[in-house]
């Protein structure tokens, strides 16, 4: 998208050579004080033939600027449409508070815009403006943000004691501040409410319930984005039951992924069976890789020519064969 | 001839008014234009 550097200018460098008479008096009484000082027939068709020919530069000035509004107002709106394309392409929640900016400047253009097409096709109704409705403007604006509050929830899961009844308390490094708790008959197992205490004005809200399935597993469903640092990072080895990963620290995979309005991480995975995995996987890539399959080429042909069989049978194939070349020759 | 000077004067102011208004309208417009070239910068 690249645009002429040097600004529009404003000047308009139109023919300001004006009569005096027209443009400081109205013509109505300038004609008056040429019929009571009663002039002669002359001067009165000079006079004509002047106001023909300030008739004529009007019109011609007219013409100009309804053409250079005209390119104008295709510019404007090429360039409009080019922000508009890149917007929906690229949102960015930044960008809401010039978005709105923009949407005014935007509306008041749109107004314009419809009052030059009627200015442009009908001269003599000069009273006829209609104003646009912008709503192609709102929809466009309203679409990124939505998308946006969706990318945001996240969902976490914990393991903790089935039996443990200090109720449903995730530790993830943040201050919580309780503020409900709900059970309902399709639903169960009970439902915590929680809201991120560390900032009062931390927009994050956690929800914490025992999975249906698994009661020693608990979900944690974060919604919103911290607007704070992390209050305190987590030791390596907590001695806690709850093994936990932060929203902050998933934040990047969120807003990578704006195409999934729920981020889910699985953290209830033993450490063993993720060690196995990645054991198998290991294994995997090292019989693949051209090094080993190197080694075992070596490998096969020493245990070869260790059998002393085999060594046999290769030294009478060899010797066959030049006892029937000497034969030949 | 006088009739004809009257409606060339009223004919040429209403061109002259819708020529001022066309000149406001360019102006608002290239601040408009500006304004978001600004923007998109």
């Amino acid at each position: 998208m690249e645009y002429s550097s040097s600004f529009v200018d404003t000047s308009l460098d139109l023919n300001a050579k004006p009569l005096q008479l027209f443009s400081e008096t109205p013509i109505q009484q300038v004609q008056g004080s040429f019929i009571d000082f009663g002039m002669r027939t002359s001067v009165k068709e000079e006079n004509n033939g002047a106001l023909i020919e300030e008739l004529n530069r009007v019109n011609t000035e007219n013409k100009k600027l309804t053409e250079m509004l005209t390119v104008m107002c295709e510019n404007y709106n090429t360039l409009r449409n080019n922000l508009m394309d890149y917007m929906s392409k690229n949102p960015e929640p930044n960008l809401e508070t010039t978005t709105t900016k923009k949407r005014k400047s935007v509306e008041r253009s749109s107004t314009t815009s419809c009052m030059i097409k009627n200015n442009a096709s009908s001269a003599k109704n000069n009273d006829n403006s209609e104003s646009c409705s912008t709503d192609e403007d709102h929809n466009s604006t309203k679409k990124p943000k939505e998308e946006h509050v969706k990318a945001k929830i996240s969902r976490v899961y914990f393991r903790s004691e089935a039996s443990d009844t200090t109720g449903l308390i995730v530790k993830d490094g943040y201050q919580w501040r309780k503020y409900g708790q709900k059970v309902t008959r399709d639903n169960p197992s009970p439902r915590a409410y929680f809201k991120c205490s560390y900032a009062p004005t931390c927009p994050v809200k956690k929800k914490v319930q025992r999975s249906i399935d698994d009661q020693s597993i608990l979900v944690a469903t974060y919604e919103g984005e911290h607007n704070h640092p992390h209050p305190a990072k987590l030791e390596p080895n907590d001695s806690s039951s709850n093994r936990c990963v932060t929203p902050a620290s998933l934040r990047c995979s969120t807003s990578l992924n704006l195409s999934a309005p729920t981020l889910t991480l699985d953290m209830t995975k033993s450490k063993k069976s993720i060690t196995e995995d990645a054991n198998k996987k290991a294994t995997t890539k090292k019989i693949d890789s051209p090094e080993f399959q190197q080694f075992l080429v070596d490998q096969m042909a020493s245990s070869l020519t260790k059998d002393p069989s085999f060594k046999a049978a290769l030294a009478a194939a060899i010797s066959g064969k030049i006892l029937q070349q000497n034969q030949q020759r | 001839k006088e009739e004809n000077n009257g409606a060339l004067i009223e004919e040429l102011n209403r061109v002259n008014t819708e020529n001022k208004k066309l000149t406001e309208m360019l102006t608002v417009m290239c601040e408009n234009y500006n304004t978001l070239r600004n923007n998109l910068m």
